[in-house]
């Protein structure tokens, strides 16, 4: 699974997510990737989010809507409201992954609860890494 | 002055440490810098986050190491099926396929959705048949393969089990997390 988050120059936010799925899937069965609230959300009041792992509870948990609602019913950052679903919520429902997200303000997030996690973030501040994180 | 931000994820499991040679991880951290750049520039050249997702997307479906479009994993009859979804923050718009076949790039079908359809969801069939009407490119079975994906598939397709993007999973670990 691949996807993107971004903040243009003007302040709005989007999210993409692609993926082949699972390998030796049936029954057309899809992940939370192609659907909205789910694996991929974009909102310029709260955050754009794109999620990878384990489809099924991402599904059952609305994930990234989820991170939208923490910030925008709770008032939490960006962070704050990822690490809530990814390390605690996910964690809890034994979901295995994790999200990028980023804000209106260029805030990004990238967390995850799996051992693996294949990531990248440029900024107009300088930042530029793309890492595996182990 | 806006900050401009693109961030990138291309997938999610374990590394197996034995098949993650200093080459390959090489080769994935050159796919991941493309994407990052390809995307970016959107954004510097004053274009909006949608196109600069979409962009960032395109590049690593276009890329065999990772599991979206070309390189697609393989479902249990040996095929690729792939989903995608674009969200824009401005307006809530947003477009989606799934189980969607020989699509290039999902994500630019998943975009045609979102920009010229009256729908946020299509599947199947019915997907590929607007991604002709689109004119969205198309590509035969061969243009996906890859032997990775392959020798990945071939070790589980006579069971139950299954692989997220880099690890394998026993069925019945699944249903003990109720899975489905």
């Amino acid at each position: 699974t691949v996807g993107a988050v971004a903040c243009d120059q003007n302040g709005n936010i989007a999210a993409a997510t692609s993926t082949g799925g699972m390998t030796n899937k049936k029954y057309g069965r899809i992940g939370d990737s192609p659907l909205i609230g789910s694996g991929t959300y974009a909102n310029n009041n709260t955050c754009a989010i794109s999620c990878t792992g384990h489809g099924e509870v991402f599904i059952r948990a609305v994930a990234a809507y989820d991170v939208s609602a923490l910030m925008e019913y709770k008032g939490l950052t960006v962070e704050e409201a990822c690490n809530e679903v990814v390390l605690n919520k996910l964690v809890k429902m034994e979901g295995e992954g994790g999200l990028i997200s980023v804000d209106k303000q260029g805030n990004f997030v990238m967390v995850f609860n799996s051992a693996g996690m294949y990531r990248g973030v440029k900024s107009s501040d300088g930042t530029n890494e793309v890492a595996i994180y182990k | 002055m806006q900050k401009l931000t693109l961030v990138i994820h291309g997938g999610a499991g374990t590394i197996n440490k034995e098949e993650m040679s200093d080459e390959l991880e090489q080769a994935y951290l050159k796919g991941l810098q493309e994407a990052l750049n390809g995307g970016f520039a959107v954004l510097q050249e004053g274009g909006s986050a949608v196109n600069a997702v979409k962009a960032a997307t395109v590049i690593l479906e276009d890329n065999l190491l990772f599991n979206a479009g070309r390189g697609s994993v393989f479902t249990k009859k040996g095929l690729q099926e792939m989903d995608a979804a674009i969200m824009d923050g401005k307006n809530l718009e947003a477009g989606a396929v799934a189980g969607v076949r020989n699509v290039r790039n999902p994500i630019e079908l998943a975009t045609e959705v979102l920009i010229n359809s009256n729908h946020v969801f299509l599947s199947g069939k019915g997907a590929n048949d607007f991604a002709i009407k689109q004119g969205v490119k198309l590509e035969p079975d061969e243009y996906f393969f890859s032997q990775f994906r392959y020798d990945q598939w071939k070790a589980v397709r006579d069971s139950d089990n299954y692989t997220l993007d880099h690890t394998l999973h026993d069925l019945n670990e699944l249903k003990e997390k109720k899975f489905g």
